[in-house]
């Protein structure tokens, strides 16, 4: 574990934390994309199939029961509480998710470090995770006006993972046969497409205005 | 076999 790899995690962690407060706070889930959410819940179950198999550390296993509950339940909670689906921009939150989901497991079939069950869905978790974003990042372009709340989950998502990278590059310096070519290569792709919505971020803040992404 | 450092990662 270092630093980089924690703060990761941590800032994992605040999104999540900031996506639970702000449905329950709000009782509101305008501006989320469920999509997104349901590609998350699906990444953290896909990838933690050795949750039970390979223990690492009690720090792993709470942190992935922590990622794992909270994808459901805000998944669970956007389709069934009676209020806050009533907020849900079914009509902006279009994005084809399927495609993703079928190019994920196509790319985890072609390109995995061993054929394996586990491995094949440990890869697909990887694609997927770069590529669930892109619903969410569509409905706020859609719908205009980011909340908040909505702007910094998505901030945080997206930090979250250009930590992991320092961390990759900490750890390809001081691991030796550190070959992860699959969850870089797959990282990197995952940030550049938080690439535009940092800039307007930093845009707002640096103006202090409210975040404006262009329709 | 010994899990893959990577899988020791969120």
């Amino acid at each position: 574990m270092n630093i980089f790899r924690f703060a990761g995690d941590m800032t994992h962690l605040i999104s999540i934390l900031v996506l639970l407060l702000k449905i329950y706070a709000t009782k509101s889930c305008s501006g989320i994309s469920l999509k997104t959410q349901e590609l998350y819940a699906l990444v953290f179950l896909t990838r933690y199939l050795d949750l039970f198999t390979d223990f690492i550390s009690v720090y792993n296993t709470i942190m992935k029961l922590v990622f794992i509950a909270s994808s459901l339940a805000v998944v669970c909670c956007m389709r069934m509480h009676r209020v806050v689906r009533r907020s849900y921009d079914k009509d902006l939150d279009t994005f084809r998710h399927y495609f993703l989901i079928l190019a994920s497991f196509v790319l985890a079939l072609l390109v995995n470090e061993k054929f394996t069950f586990q491995e094949i869905f440990w890869a697909f978790s990887i694609y997927l995770e770069a590529l669930a974003i892109l619903p969410q990042l569509v409905l706020l372009q859609r719908s205009g006006n980011v909340d908040n709340l909505t702007g910094q989950y998505v901030f945080f998502l997206g930090a979250y993972r250009a930590f992991y990278i320092l961390n990759w590059i900490y750890r390809y310096f001081t691991e030796q046969h550190f070959s992860r070519w699959i969850a870089c290569v797959s990282g990197l792709v995952q940030t550049v497409l938080y690439a535009d919505f940092f800039y307007y971020y930093f845009i707002s803040w640096k103006n202090n205005a409210k975040m404006q992404l262009p329709a | 076999p010994p899990i893959s450092s990577i899988k020791d990662e969120l």
